[in-house]
């Protein structure tokens, strides 16, 4: 997507081989036309695919997951990483293991918002190892629901987590794709 | 907002008499077109206000906050109640204290985003007791910016935070004010 492109090479900060800061678009202060665009994108790539449910997990996916839903005209539902007021229900559980953080934490749903006859589309910030993609995939499996595929703003593509989704037979879209990170300077798939 | 009471009336459930569970379409799924009824509605009472961003918190006041963004073509902040990968800015930070909870948690945002020069608009899906409300105005007061005046989806005006943001001179519109949840009933202000 070249508008998000354009996003990432003007204002992205690259901290360092691994990590893309872009706190000024997305995970912190965010661009709602860009994030409208984004909707508009992941809708395009999955209209034909009979989705009935986004599923996100909580703070960077829910601007472009709501967008999203809002093109397709389908309900949103973000996932927990703890505990919520009033998310008391029956729910479905995914334990998520973060290398950063070296911690396990466990991602939630309730139950009653996804059945056997939903069609759900994943929908995050970023993918870089996959393991929040691979839990909320394991939510949805859960439910017995089919999961049309992930979409995905920005995918480290020098990370696994894309290889490892898309070799389990997930359909992965990424609005933009990274080879490298290296010598300060982002570097898109195309472009090597 | 009659389509919000509506929602309210048909999804809600009381849970008891303080807490009102709206899951279903604001705090875990989220229904997009109300959410964009809602961003049309923040922008119609403050379109005239000189709004130069929006200040929410993660996590269920962003999608509330997004739509609004769009609608007043500005950008959206959320503040973080814990560290984040990339929020590692000079930071403007506030404590909020949480009556159920029993503690006291840290709201942050970069300074990069605010100045003197903004005005800003604070959303948030409720206002129960004010605190998050109240820390949110305090971190735009940090940046020495104009606080427009403070959006919320539910209001429950038998809490105190509304008539006490009143009372520091805040605008505060809500898009639905909640009297009571006595008798399990969700009780409108206007229909005493
Ligand atoms: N900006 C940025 N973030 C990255 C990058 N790579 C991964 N992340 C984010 O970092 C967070 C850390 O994820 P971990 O679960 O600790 O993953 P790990 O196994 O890779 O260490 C995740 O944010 P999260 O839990 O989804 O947080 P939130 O923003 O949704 O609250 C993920 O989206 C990157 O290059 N740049
Ligand atoms: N559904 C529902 N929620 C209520 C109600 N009253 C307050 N809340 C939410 O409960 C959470 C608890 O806030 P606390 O900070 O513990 O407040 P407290 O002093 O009132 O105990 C807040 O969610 P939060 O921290 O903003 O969480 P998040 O959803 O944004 O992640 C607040 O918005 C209610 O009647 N119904």
């Amino acid at each position: 997507m070249e508008l998000l492109k354009k996003k990432i090479r003007d204002e992205g900060m690259v901290l360092n081989e691994h990590v893309l800061k872009v706190d000024s678009f997305i995970n912190h202060q965010m661009d709602p036309v860009l994030m409208k665009e984004m909707g508009k994108e992941f809708a395009k790539r999955f209209k034909d695919n009979g989705v009935t449910k986004i599923l996100t997990i909580e703070s960077s996916g829910i601007a472009p997951a709501i967008m999203a839903g809002l093109e397709l005209d389908i309900p949103v539902i973000f996932a927990r990483k703890k505990k919520s007021l009033t998310l008391t229900d029956d729910l479905y559980t995914s334990k998520v293991y973060s290398f950063t953080k070296k911690e396990t934490n466990t991602i939630t749903v309730s139950r009653k918002f996804f059945s056997e006859d939903d069609t759900i589309l994943i929908i995050d910030d970023f993918l870089a190892n996959g393991h929040a993609a691979f839990g909320l995939a394991d939510l949805a499996n859960q439910a017995s629901a089919t999961v049309a595929g992930i979409g995905i703003v920005i995918e480290k593509a020098f990370q696994p987590g894309g290889d490892e989704l898309r070799a389990r037979g997930y359909r992965v879209e990424s609005l933009a794709r990274i080879s490298s990170l290296k010598h300060k300077t982002v570097k898109f798939v195309e472009e090597q």
